[in-house]
């Protein structure tokens, strides 16, 4: 455990409770993807079945256990208690062509053709891909709520934290894993964009909004 | 071993 790692667990925590807190106290999903709430309670689902098989620590368990908890927790607020106001019509995502190719991806690179290893590989490839939904839907309106901001910066900012601890570990501990590397840059980079906009207009007290 | 290594992480 490095200083990186910590603090993007920390963001990643934050950005999961920053979005259930605004669903919770607006009483309103609006502006939110349900598709991208979808895949993420996947890829913890998938990513984390070695809760059964391996306990590493109390830290490792009780995190793992929250993040899974929080991710179906926002699901049911977006899909069952506050779905009137789920605006469906701007999440047309089609989610399917992010998990088959995923899906096949992780059968052919993986290191090691063995079922937890697989969900385990699929689960980083999901996430890297799981937010596209999210900012699909905020091209597609052209705005976002300052707190769906935060949101996603806090969610942005956890892979590039963890790539630091990637960078870290390499040095200090000559460990790399190419797969989490690999996805982890790609999932960076997609919100680049984002945090572009994020640091020219949400950090100087504008909405988020984007050309017609 | 390595692979109980990336285990380690969320």
């Amino acid at each position: 455990m490095n200083v990186f790692r910590l603090t993007g667990d920390l963001s990643h925590l934050a950005a999961i409770i920053i979005l259930l807190l605004k669903i919770w106290k607006s009483r309103s999903c609006a502006g939110i993807s349900g598709k991208s709430q979808i895949l993420f309670a996947i890829v913890f689902t998938t990513r984390y079945l070695d809760l059964l098989t391996s306990f590493i620590s109390i830290y490792n368990t009780s995190m793992k256990v929250i993040y899974i908890g929080c991710a179906y927790a926002t699901v049911y607020l977006i899909y069952m208690k506050f779905r009137a106001t789920y605006d469906g019509n701007h999440d047309s995502f089609r989610v399917e062509f992010l998990v088959v190719p995923v899906g096949g991806l992780a059968v052919l690179v993986n290191h090691d053709f063995s079922f937890l290893e697989i969900l385990w590989t699929f689960s980083i490839y999901l996430e890297s891909v799981a937010i596209l939904p999210q900012l699909f839907m905020i091209s597609k309106t052209g705005e976002a709520e300052t707190i769906t901001t935060h949101y996603l910066f806090c969610l942005g900012l956890y892979r590039a934290l963890y790539l630091l601890n990637w960078i870290w570990r390499f040095y200090f501990e000559s460990f790399f894993d190419m797969i989490a590397i690999v996805a982890g840059v790609v999932q960076t980079v997609l919100y680049c964009d984002f945090f572009y906009l994020y640091i020219t207009k949400v950090l100087k007290g504008k909405k988020l909004s984007l050309p017609a | 071993s390595e692979e109980a290594k990336h285990k380690d992480e969320l």
